[in-house]
């Protein structure tokens, strides 16, 4: 049975999308058939792995507002080993359609299930917004959320929001939802301000926070323009091998490896 | 009578919070009567002037919600020669309690009007989405939107969708809405891609990009921890001379200066 996690922080430009494409995609460089899911309306996962976010005929808009099979709109890319659900433009009109929909958060859960068999991960991708969709993104984590978090000040700020906003689905709707692990992110080692925070979320998370830390480095953000993920572009930065290291760390704490 | 601009950009992380608080600080410098309203649920402008956003009683959600007047709220730093309309937790409820108000888009700008005869500049702070709140936010900006882009290649592609939902408004409510300006924020000098962006942003937006360019400056994501504008935690820093080149630009468009 595969394993589905969700990666969210409603703060913004922490790197969701860049740890769920690179993450996913180092997942499947050990192997593991992986499914990453864009339910962000502004598609950086779906362009992040060269799909022109206009050119999408159906995706997670789709999956989520039509009783149509979910299978008919992900797409496979055989030269990264890795297939996507893909968010359109229109997803954007989600959060207010969603709004009096019949249990309207666990939508994206029950679409995803039946596809737990086919592969090992499905990773989710966020908007920086605690809003439906990412609600949605929350309760169809059936194997927990992974937490980016930028090594900066406003970053930590708003983790106590997140940590309320996960209590709040835990208690309404889904008792099993647990946090995997929190990611730190754009580790700048110069600064005292990136070790503050480290010490500080280390001091709330304990043994959640991975140990691999991902650095900033900027290969990771050149990478979307070519559309292709860390591992394809720039395999021996410390980018990547900072999410290679984390996909290894996610494995063995997964016992898959 | 004041200027009300919006900062305000759906891509996470980009510096919008960074723009409306030194962007203020320093306007403020130069002798202008400045209110900043956070519309931000993650309270970032908030707590960036030291306000502890647990302990704020009524801010933004309160004038949006109740019929008190806007004026209870505001709270005036005689330090930073600022003053705050501030942004409570309560506020994260208000994007899905405005959706039945009458005249739901238009109820910041109803509340701020008034007030613009007492200040030079009203600068409100967008949360990254294209909710209702931030809808409220270019609604009210009577004076026109700023949109701080970071030099980064997946913050230039949700520039289309910002300017379809800007085009949306000026069409469905506000037919004078227009964009005042363009900031490049982030600007990392040793890297092509930040170059390529520029270049990018430049064809697009042509003159409406500032001449000023804000560099990548550790001081700038240091101040917030202080809980003061880097023009006083750190006026001698590029971060701090880039928006102070910033604010005198503006004051020049504006024909203030
Ligand atoms: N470790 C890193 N080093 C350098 N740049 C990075 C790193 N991680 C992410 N970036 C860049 O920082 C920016 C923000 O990252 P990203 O878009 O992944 O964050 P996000 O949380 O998904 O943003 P949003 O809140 O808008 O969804 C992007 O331009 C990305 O390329
Ligand atoms: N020029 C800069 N140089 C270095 N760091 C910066 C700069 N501008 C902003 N930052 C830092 O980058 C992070 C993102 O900036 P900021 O929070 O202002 O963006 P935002 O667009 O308001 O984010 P959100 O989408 O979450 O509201 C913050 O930690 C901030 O301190
Ligand atoms: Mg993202
Ligand atoms: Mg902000």
């Amino acid at each position: 049975m595969g394993l589905i996690y969700t990666i969210a922080n409603q703060k913004g430009g922490v790197g969701k999308t860049t740890s769920t494409i690179n993450l996913g995609a180092f997942l499947a460089y050990f192997g593991m058939k992986v499914l990453l899911v864009d339910i962000d309306p502004q598609s950086n996962a779906t362009s992040s792995v060269g799909i022109d976010k206009t050119s999408v005929k159906g995706g997670t808009y789709q999956a989520l507002l039509e009783e149509r099979s979910i299978r008919e709109f992900i797409l496979h890319n055989p030269k990264l080993n890795l297939s996507i659900l893909p968010a359109s433009p229109d997803l954007a009109g989600a959060e207010v359609e969603l709004v009096n929909e019949v249990g309207r958060e666990s939508l994206l859960k029950r679409k995803l299930l039946p596809l737990a068999e086919e592969f090992d991960y499905i990773l989710i991708d966020c908007p920086p917004s605690l809003g439906l969709l990412t609600l949605n993104g929350l309760v169809a984590a059936v194997n927990g959320v992974l937490i980016p978090v930028q090594c900066e000040y406003l970053a930590m700020e708003g983790l106590g929001d997140l940590i309320s906003t996960v209590d709040r689905v835990r208690r309404a709707i889904s008792p099993d939802l647990i946090i995997r692990g929190v990611i730190l992110t754009m580790y700048d080692t110069r600064t005292n301000l990136a070790n503050d925070v480290v010490e500080e979320v280390k001091k709330h998370f304990h043994d959640k926070v991975f140990k691999t830390i991902v650095p900033r480095s900027v290969r990771l953000a050149e990478a979307p323009s070519y559309g292709v993920p860390i591992s394809l572009y720039s395999p021996g930065s410390v980018g990547a091998k900072a999410y290679q290291e984390l996909a290894r760390e996610l494995l063995i704490g997964d016992g898959r490896r």
